[in-house]
């Protein structure tokens, strides 16, 4: 998947 | 996490809610715009395409799923529903929101992160929320009086992306390499169009009147 920690908000 | 992100995710959480009370308890959705709660039904959708690829943590896995589930189950109430359904005034709905959805869909096919599916449906859900409460303010406006749980109702959902933005800061501040301009940004246009919301609405709490939006 992406690279999870730059997506880690709602 | 830090403080101003979770008290922005509470704030938000509250916002639906408020929301899922006002429709429950009274059984009717006036002064609700349906269009907004379709067009944050395809944020959530389009921005939590992830959901069971990524595994960030069971908090933000389980927030995910309510805002998914409740923003379709408040869209689902406002079009089924037949007691909520027959409060619906769609005369005063008119907003052409599909053109948002054009308009910020076009944007994040030139803005984005990366070219990739996920990236460019990310970027279109975050300039979609930007503006995505503007059925619903221009509906305020037309309905004249407000009722008190849909007033608090735009607060809150106003109120949960200024909280982002001090969070954006805190970890721009805190952590190197930190940037999210595309969320940022947005976030800041967003917050903006409450501006007047917040005005007339501290105004309508200072004075303890009635909430009423100038036509």
């Amino acid at each position: 998947g992406r690279d999870a920690r730059s997506k880690d908000e709602l | 996490m830090n403080i101003f992100r979770l008290a922005g995710d509470m704030t938000h959480l509250l916002s639906i809610l408020v929301l899922l009370l006002k429709i429950y308890a009274t059984k009717s959705c006036s002064g609700v715009s349906r269009k907004t709660q379709e067009l944050y039904a395809i944020v959530f959708l389009a921005r939590y395409l992830d959901l069971f690829t990524d595994f960030i943590s069971v908090y933000n896995t389980f927030m995910k799923i309510v805002f998914i589930a409740s923003s379709l189950a408040i869209v689902w109430c406002i079009r089924v529903h037949p007691m909520v359904k027959r409060s619906y005034d769609k005369d005063l709905d008119t907003f052409r929101h599909y053109l948002l959805v054009a308009a910020s869909f076009l944007l994040a096919l030139f803005l984005h992160e990366k070219f990739t599916f996920l990236e460019i449906f990310w970027a279109f859900s975050i300039y979609l929320e930007a503006v995505a409460i503007l059925p619903q303010l221009v509906l305020l406006q037309r309905s004249g009086n407000v009722d008190n749980l849909t007033g608090q109702y735009v607060f809150f959902l106003g109120a949960y992306r200024g909280l982002y933005i001090l969070n954006w800061i805190y970890r721009y501040l805190t952590e190197p390499r930190f940037t999210r301009w595309i969320a940022c940004v947005s976030g800041v246009v967003q917050t903006a169009l409450y501006a007047d919301f917040f005005y007339y609405y501290f105004i309508s709490w200072k004075n303890n009147s009635k909430l009423k939006l100038p036509a």
